[in-house]
């Protein structure tokens, strides 16, 4: 069965979307069979591996509403294993609109629980916020996975997202758990850097990831060619150490 | 009467914080009485200022719903023409606690015209969305000063922040100016900055600053001492930059 999760951080900036675009193409290119749920508006996820909706065509949000079926919307990428299933500015409404819904809370799990059996990963972007949408993320998955950019605002958060997750986690969900701490951005000339790596090693020990995604430029560029970084560069240190933090936890579920 | 200028821009970690605490700070350094508005519930502006409320202490979130009022909560930061409306993570239930109350999109701004006169510039730190907290603000403002970072993925959520701003103005608050897209965390060695800058300039042209913020090691590093940069190191870029841009503001309303 698929293992479902969110990469969650209401900073932003800190590399939600550079890490689940990325981490879900290295394990498509491990062959395991992945899907990427594209949960922000801003859909740069989706962006990210070359799929630019038009407005009112169908996206996540037409799934979330029952108006159109999960395997409709759902696109391939140029990766053999990996799908997306693509976000578009319209999901903005949601926060609003789904107020008064029944159980509103796990539209997106209900979802992702029918389709579960059919991936071996799946990877859900969150927008920066803890509002509805990243809610619906939480109660969907199995673990969460939290990039921390290697600056001093983002240790800031920190705390309130793990107050948000056990909240998720009594309320709703209480198989989720941390997948690990992912810190990101890593500039080694930078002393504030180090700090950080520090910290939030001392704060968080064994779970944060071993793996540290360093500043690359070719992590930046890459969108900007609708392609992942291994597809765009793969001698690029962008490339080898999202390769690394698959590995690593390919490693940790015993099937690396 | 003060100038009300928010600083907004639903993509994540594109500068917002930085901008209004160090556009303040340079504001007041040049004598004129300022006042930086928190809007954003990480409270990012409050601690880079030196500020940490705790849980259950007065914060705007009291101001907005008049269990307090703004003199008893506003406090003195270490520059004489600088004073701050801190945050806490209680804005954060604003979203949707507001949502029945009336006039729900002017709670801000029925603040702001009262105590407009008392400064020269408000500054108004938004978060990373366009829901209800930046609404507010928006239509508090005067004009909106659009963060836009050198990358490929700040430049893909414009098009949708423009739409929310036209919309504003014609619900809400006619008025409503752009202040000017301001481009931060240049990297001269980087060509994706290069054809970012260039394509901002060609699209917005006259409404981009010519003053441009460099990426700045002092800049990331000033926070984490609760100081501006120009209090942190005064001969840096970082402060340069922030100097100029206050310098142009000032020069362009005739008052430099
Ligand atoms: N390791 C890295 N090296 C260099 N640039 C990076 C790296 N990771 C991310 N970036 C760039 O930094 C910016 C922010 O990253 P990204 O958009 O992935 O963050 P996010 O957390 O998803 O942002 P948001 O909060 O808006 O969703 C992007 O322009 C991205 O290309
Ligand atoms: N010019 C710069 N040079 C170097 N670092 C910078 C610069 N501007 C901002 N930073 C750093 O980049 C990170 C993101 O900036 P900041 O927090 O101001 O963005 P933001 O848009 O307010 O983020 P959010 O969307 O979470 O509110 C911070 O850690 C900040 O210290
Ligand atoms: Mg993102
Ligand atoms: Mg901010």
């Amino acid at each position: 069965m698929g293992h479902v999760i969110c990469i969650c951080n209401q900073k932003g900036g800190v590399g939600k979307t550079t890490t689940s675009v990325n981490l879900a193409s290295c394990m498509a290119l491990a062959e395991r069979r992945s899907l990427l749920i594209d949960m922000d508006p801003q859909a740069n996820a989706s962006s990210g591996l070359g799929i630019r909706l038009n407005r009112g065509e169908p996206s996540i949000y037409d799934v979330l509403l029952s108006r159109e079926v999960f395997h409709r919307v759902t696109r391939p990428t140029a990766l053999e294993f990996l799908q997306i299933l693509p976000s578009t500015q319209d999901l903005i409404g949601a926060e609003v609109e789904f107020i008064n819904l029944e159980a509103r809370e796990r539209m997106l799990a209900s979802i992702v629980d029918n389709v579960r059996g059919l991936y071996d990963y799946i990877f859900i972007d969150c927008p920066p916020s803890l509002g509805f949408l990243t809610l619906n993320a939480l109660v969907a998955s199995d673990s969460v996975l939290i990039p921390i950019q290697c600056e001093y605002y983002a240790l800031e958060g920190v705390g309130y997202l793990l107050q948000t997750i056990r909240r998720v986690q009594s309320a709703f969900n209480p198989e989720l758990k941390i997948k690990g701490f992912l810190l990101t951005m890593f500039d080694p000339r930078n002393n504030l850097c180090h700090q950080v790596v520090d910290d939030v090693r001392k704060h968080f020990s064994a779970l944060v990831f071993r793996s540290v995604i360093p500043r690359n430029v070719r992590l930046s560029e890459s969108p900007s060619f609708g392609k992942p970084v291994i597809l765009y560069d793969i001698t690029s240190k962008g490339s080898e150490s999202y390769l690394a933090l698959s590995k690593e936890i390919l490693d940790a579920e015993g099937n690396g």
